[in-house]
């Protein structure tokens, strides 16, 4: 099934 | 230091209600242009972003950077001791242990003042880069509550698909499954009730259903809600609010097969 990706993979850290 | 005043306690209220089961702490961060918050939920899937331009509160003053960091669960208790009709006052020295809030019930000449303890919070800042998004759908904010919650009861997952036809929520579970589609729909008489549907290309991604609806707890802020889609990038959902400001939620898409 499908998996939950997290946010920080989308969005870098500044 | 900061000074905000706001017509109605109302706004403050509602905003921070709508965040306060997603996020525990968080800096509010002042400046002269307003105040904003940032905030990942626990297990880093949701971002909550926050703005509430400096043109929201009359008067408006904050001279250099303050950040509040502040325990939501706190600040709900002394929010709560405030009508949703009185003035409130945010002030704020320039290196503050307390957030100072004063209550007003102006017909009622009732004063009401508390100092909320500080803590310092060290959180991580995201960049969140600006997109053109694939699908921007607005549509009703009671519409959009009623879909997520209506799906959450046949399973935990829901695909958003936009296309040229519309916008359709689909959820497969145990029990069998569901679905919601809506029309583009300008009603002239009812433009709290509109559906527009701008797409440069079709998207369809699946999102956890338990994030979505708590996300709808941010309905009473604004009528409409804007979801806005593209492939194999967060979902960001955006509750309007007057002059600009803004309570935005991004969500991390479920990906794979």
């Amino acid at each position: 099934s499908s998996q939950q990706s997290r946010i920080e993979g989308f969005f870098k850290v500044q | 230091m900061l000074e905000a005043r706001l017509d109605t306690a109302n706004l403050f209220k509602s905003a921070v209600d709508a965040i306060k089961d997603l996020v525990q702490d968080c800096n509010f961060d002042c400046n002269d242009s307003g105040i904003a918050l940032q905030a990942m939920d626990n297990s880093h899937v949701a971002l909550v972003s926050m703005m509430l331009k400096a043109e929201a509160f009359s008067p408006f003053r904050c001279d250099r950077n303050i950040a509040l960091g502040v325990n939501l669960t706190s600040l709900t208790k002394v929010l709560r001791a405030a009508g949703r009709d009185d003035t409130l006052t945010l002030k704020a020295e320039d290196a503050p242990d307390v957030l100072n809030l004063v209550f007003e019930a102006t017909a009622q000449d009732r004063i009401s003042e508390y100092d909320l303890k500080l803590m310092d919070i060290d959180q991580e800042h995201l960049g969140i880069p600006d997109t053109e998004y694939a699908a921007t759908i607005s549509m009703p904010s009671a519409e959009f509550k009623r879909i997520t919650t209506d799906l959450m009861a046949m399973s935990e997952s829901v695909t958003i698909e936009a296309t040229k036809d519309g916008v359709k929520f689909s959820s497969t579970g145990d029990i069998g499954n569901g679905s919601i589609t809506l029309r583009q729909h300008t009603p002239v008489d009812k433009p709290n009730e509109t559906v527009e549907i701008e797409l440069s290309e079709p998207v369809a991604l699946t999102f956890s259903l338990k994030y979505l609806t708590n996300f709808c707890k941010a309905q009473p802020l604004s009528n409409q809600v804007k979801l806005c889609l593209s492939a194999e990038v967060p979902l960001m959902v955006e509750y309007g609010l007057e002059g600009g400001s803004y309570l935005r939620f991004y969500l991390a898409p479920k990906i794979g097969d």
